[in-house]
């Protein structure tokens, strides 16, 4: 389940947007025994000045995106494009469920929820 | 079922070699695996602390997946050599690992065996733990435990029926005798289970062994 996209309004710049993955959406629910899902999220919108730039509080800008930017802003060229909105801090999850052998398995997945998203 | 697309393609990224059955044979999830989910899932434990990753804190060892595995093919026969005092009948249980991917490295492996009737006087029991090897001959005895009352009996199986810093065998054949002591009272098993925590190189650094 998503939230609506997104068109070329300010709320558009670059964030972390909902996305909950739900097992039994994708079929796996008779044998994820936990969780029945969770919030995986996804990052989307526009990595233009100043949304580039760093507000107070988060981590700082990468250099390469500001230039990408500044380059962009000043004469759009087709190809080199504005910085992309990409996950910057991921977090992991835990699954458990039954396997082919009947066995009861804990498995524990690095970098499967988006919690920040940045221009990179 | 997964055909070879984007599902089949997740399943592999999460180390999934093939898609699990659509229909498993439910059984009831063990309370050491609740607990241990309960620890480790992020949404559940809501620990102010990251947790450390390519560990299983609850154990102390370093893994990033926990099976349990239910003993099968369980059976007993009078103690050998015939007559042997104080030992009750020997039992044979098998362990199915043939699910664990050679790649991974076992880093805990623990036997619990639950008897029928817990007893009170279980104090003295000792179970011995010995390893089937080929061609039906039973190896020597590997370890021996105490009994501790209220609690399953528990052996640690690394480092002898299983060798460390190696892929686990497809096949866990083990040989288990109680030591009843004093009280001379034979118990039956109910129940064999290994937890087996396993780290996947792949995803998770191994750990260097101490100096």
């Amino acid at each position: 389940h998503m939230e609506p996209r997104v068109g070329g309004d300010p709320a558009g710049t670059c964030r972390t947007r909902r996305l909950h993955v739900s097992f039994r959406e994708v079929g796996w629910h008779r044998w994820v025994i936990a969780p029945r899902g969770f919030l995986a999220n996804f990052c989307q919108g526009t990595c233009t000045l100043p949304e580039t730039l760093r507000g107070p509080g988060g981590p700082p800008a990468l250099n390469h995106a500001v230039l990408r930017a500044l380059m962009h802003a000043a004469a759009p060229t087709p190809g080199a494009g504005s910085p992309c909105c990409v996950p910057e801090r991921l977090s992991p999850i835990s699954v458990l469920f039954f396997d082919n052998s009947d066995n009861v398995v804990l498995r524990h997945y690095e970098d499967m929820v988006v919690d920040e998203c940045g221009c990179r | 079922p997964a055909s070879l697309g984007p599902a089949a393609a997740l399943l592999q990224v999460l180390g999934l070699p093939e898609a699990p059955r659509s229909v498993p044979t439910l059984r009831p999830v063990p309370p050491v695996m609740w607990r241990l989910f309960r620890r480790r899932d992020p949404q559940e434990a809501r620990v102010g602390r990251p947790l450390r990753p390519c560990h299983v804190e609850e154990l102390g060892v370093a893994g990033n997946i926990v099976r349990h595995i239910a003993g099968s093919g369980l059976s007993s026969r009078p103690a050998q050599p015939a007559g042997t005092s104080g030992v009750c009948p020997e039992w044979t249980v098998v362990f199915d690992l043939s699910s664990v991917e050679p790649t991974e490295r076992p880093t805990r492996v623990r036997l619990d065996v639950r008897l029928e009737a817990e007893r009170e006087d279980a104090r003295g029991w000792e179970l011995s733990v010995a390893l089937w090897a080929e061609a039906e001959t039973r190896g020597p005895e590997l370890l021996r435990v105490p009994a501790s009352p209220g609690l399953p009996l528990r052996a640690d199986l690394l480092g002898t029926a299983v060798a460390a810093n190696a892929s686990v065998p497809c096949t866990l054949r083990l040989a288990l005798s109680l030591h009843p002591g004093a009280t001379a009272a034979c118990g039956r098993l109910a129940e064999a289970s290994l937890l087996l925590v396993t780290l996947d190189p792949r995803l998770c650094p191994l750990p260097r062994s101490r100096r």
